[in-house]
């Protein structure tokens, strides 16, 4: 009635799900973003031993494309963050010369600007 | 933590009727990290 | 299976400021399907992950790489 777990669901979460010490992985964490420039004197946290801190940047080369979908499709931000992907991977071996900037650099106007 | 074990719990069973579906086993670590996405989510 | 509306409602109270902040059924129940949503979806995500690698089994690895666009996608 409380919303937790009764005995019996806890044996049973105890036995399949919970990781503890017997486990190579003892626990999964999402580490905390911060605004960097907001937070400089913020302290950065050692991760514990055993606990496996998900990366959002480990795989950051397989987003450049959109991954398959279930029964919620890919939101507009999403498909923002994709194409941005796709932009840097394209760029990834530019040297010297920026093809972005060269692209763009015509349609300047100083007036719009100043 | 009470809350999170049982955010745990529900996230598992909800795994299992995933794995019975699509006939893919989930590893223990995948179904905990699940639960820890979906309880910051 | 999926997330009771008991729970649901503990879960929202840890965000609250005021502690006598009510939560009706309606939205209980709604919060409660947006959350069975987010974890199915996660997870058969994770499988097609999987099986694109042709992997009998979901590891965190395949999670990690559906994660920024589920993440985005909520």
């Amino acid at each position: 009635k409380d919303g937790l777990l009764s005995e019996e669901e806890f044996n049973l979460w105890n036995r399949l799900y919970r990781l503890g010490d017997s486990d190579t992985v003892k626990g999964v964490a999402l580490p905390r973003s911060h605004f960097l420039s907001l937070q400089e004197d913020r302290v950065a946290q050692e991760p514990t031993t055993g606990i496996h801190q998900l990366s959002l940047s480990e795989w950051s080369v397989w987003q450049d494309h959109p991954l398959p979908t279930h029964q919620v499709e890919h939101s507009d931000r999403c498909h923002h963050f994709i194409s941005i992907m796709q932009m840097i991977e394209g760029m990834r071996h530019e040297e010297d010369e920026c093809s972005y900037e060269l692209k763009i650099k015509p349609f300047l106007q100083m007036e719009d600007v100043y | 933590q009470r809350l999170k074990a049982a955010v745990h719990y529900t996230v598992g069973c909800l795994c299992q009727e995933v794995e019975l579906d699509k006939q893919v086993h989930l590893s223990k670590q995948t179904i905990a990290a699940i639960s820890e996405v979906t309880f910051r989510q | 299976s999926g997330f009771r509306k008991e729970l649901v409602s503990r879960l929202l109270h840890l965000h609250f400021r005021d502690p006598k902040t009510r939560v009706s059924g309606d939205a209980l129940q709604l919060m409660a399907e947006f959350l069975r949503i987010f974890v199915i979806e996660a997870a058969v995500r994770g499988v097609s992950q999987a099986q694109a690698e042709d992997l009998d089994v979901v590891d965190v690895d395949q999670l990690e790489k559906v994660l920024p666009q589920l993440l985005l996608d909520f």
